[in-house]
């Protein structure tokens, strides 16, 4: 069971190495086990560097840099074992325009084995997604639910979309 | 494990019975401030087990019961189901076998909790234990709440094994 | 003092209530003393109920409302005692569209007399600004400002904006 | 009182000698993420007086010296200095009379801490001091800090407090 856990995170910190490098087109990152005798309790340490920029505290990263890190390392775990179904509530909110298109473009590849669902405010991130479901209160304070077609009519379905969005 | 549907009744703002089709791929959820989409998500945390209230943004489970609105008055229970397609028999223990789960959670507004599986009652630990090692339970990220993308990044080093282990 | 503090607090309370119905188009909220008689001690309650919405908790509220919510409640000690200066840092990100064009109008009518800088991703909020200025990193890891010009070239000095941002 | 420039040498992510100007009205700040925003932020907090490299990221305040870019070496310093408008006399104490002060902050890779007000050498207590009863002093809240607009809300009533205190 410690080589077990040595041999996940060993694969993981491999994927999340390459994932943050495909994340921000360039730099590196690692995962440390700060007691390597101790694998199963040890804490775990991320260090991350940024393309042309040089090692530092995680803390000194920009809120955009720190969100993309950390889907970066969550998906490096579905890579070595795919969670089911994963929802993302507003995750692209700290995103550029540019980080947003990344994003979605690493979201469409793992969503081959993970269900995702993501809650947002994007324009770009409705029209990567596969499904649209719009959210309502034409009645004051209740909520309902609208399948929004996104192959039939796309140009009125966006308005529809960026309508309520 | 793949998720089929979530339906919601008395849910926070979800008065109505409300019913999210899960899609395979990338599904998007949309629309104006405060008109619902994170009580989605509060949804889904609530019936995987999720045991603290205060996650989902109330003192108490009493708090999501709808409490009205407009004319519309408060209601007597809240109640989310969640429909598991299992046909892959990924699931662990009792309910290995079924090829369909579904797993249904109820508080009422003096405070009773009810929990089902496949409409039988049973325990908040029989459907903790459903989701225990399939990447949905507690421990793991696959719920990232709005504003809490930094938690993994300022957590201690120690606190941040749950997503290993989970993993492992 | 103690009545220098009640009579700052009810005026802070009025315009919070006035601000919030503003920005809510709707709705009501209110601070509250939790202990009255000890007005100089007291710790402050605050109830908002969005219009529509029976009153509850504020943390039931959605991550867009309690931004609204907050940025109403620091504009209303403003609205008493305008603070010279203030710096917004991607306050808009969990705003929807009618939002950031609330905020932004609101933003319009505090900068009277008070000096605003805004950080944003946001393009409404770009066009809003009376000036702009924009950071790049031509230098891999070394930061360098930009002053764009607005008046001049608009469509020009948007395209480099949205560039950038 | 009104806020001139703000300018920045070796401070973060600004290595060379950069000036912001404040114009009236609305300043919008934009650009990729990454690129230094925050950093602006993070300057004119710690030239006000902020006493907790926490807050601004670091671990200390010699994080915030530029430690290298590509070809660029570490530099031997941080220092950001504010110029104010003073032509009002709103600030109290000793500098009530200048129409403009100019504070400076700054510190050296082996931990040297330097402060001045229009160029005379200081302590910090001088600098929070022009700021309080103003409005930005760090009690006050003229800088949201990205990711931290919830912090009023879900601050303990009496934690409130430091905002209306400001404002009295
Ligand atoms: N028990 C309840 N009964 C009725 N309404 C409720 C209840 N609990 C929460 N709400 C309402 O739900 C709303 C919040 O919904 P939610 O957080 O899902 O919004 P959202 O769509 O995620 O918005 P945002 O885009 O701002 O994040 C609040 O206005 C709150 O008053
Ligand atoms: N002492 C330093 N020397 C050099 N670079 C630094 C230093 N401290 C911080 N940085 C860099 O500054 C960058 C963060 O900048 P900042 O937080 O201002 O970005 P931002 O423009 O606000 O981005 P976002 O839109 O994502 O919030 C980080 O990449 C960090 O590595
Ligand atoms: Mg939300
Ligand atoms: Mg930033």
């Amino acid at each position: 069971s410690r080589e077990r856990f040595i041999t996940t995170f060993e694969q993981i910190d491999h994927h999340f190495g390459e994932l943050f490098t495909a994340l921000f087109e360039g730099g590196q990152a690692k995962l440390h086990l700060l007691d390597p005798d101790n694998p199963l309790e040890s804490g775990i340490e991320i260090t991350a560097q940024p393309p042309g920029k040089k090692n530092g505290s995680i803390n000194l990263l920009s809120g955009g840099e720190k969100a993309l890190t950390t889907l970066a390392l969550i998906f490096s775990t579905y890579r070595v074992r795919p969670a089911p179904f994963c929802l993302l509530d507003e995750v692209d909110a700290p995103l550029d325009d540019a980080n947003v298109g990344r994003f979605n473009r690493l979201l469409r590849t793992m969503a081959i084995s993970t269900q995702f669902t993501a809650i947002t405010h994007n324009k770009s991130t409705m029209e990567a997604a596969d499904a649209l479901y719009g959210i309502t209160m034409a009645e004051p304070g209740v909520s309902s639910l609208i399948a929004v077609h996104l192959e039939e009519e796309p140009q009125l379905a966006m308005g529809e979309a960026v309508a309520v969005g | 494990m793949r998720f089929k549907r979530l339906e919601m009744v008395g849910f926070k703002s979800f008065a109505d019975r409300t019913r999210v089709d899960f899609q395979p791929g990338v599904t998007a959820i949309v629309g104006p401030n405060g008109c619902g989409k994170s009580n989605v998500s509060d949804a889904l945390r609530w019936v995987l087990g999720e045991q603290s209230a205060h996650q989902l943004r109330g003192d108490s489970a009493v708090d999501f019961i709808f409490k009205g609105a407009g004319k519309r008055k408060m209601m007597g229970l809240a109640e989310v189901t969640l429909t598991i397609d299992n046909s892959d028999h990924s699931v662990a223990g009792p309910f290995a076998d079924f090829a369909e789960i579904q797993v249904t959670r109820r508080v009422h507004r003096d405070g009773e909790r009810e929990y089902f599986i496949n409409k039988v009652p049973c325990r908040l630990k029989d459907i903790r234990d459903i989701f225990m090692d399939t990447g949905m339970s507690g421990r793991g990220v696959a719920i990232l709440q709005q504003g809490h993308i930094d938690a993994i990044l300022n957590a201690k080093p120690e606190e941040r094994r749950a997503l290993f282990d989970e993993a492992a």
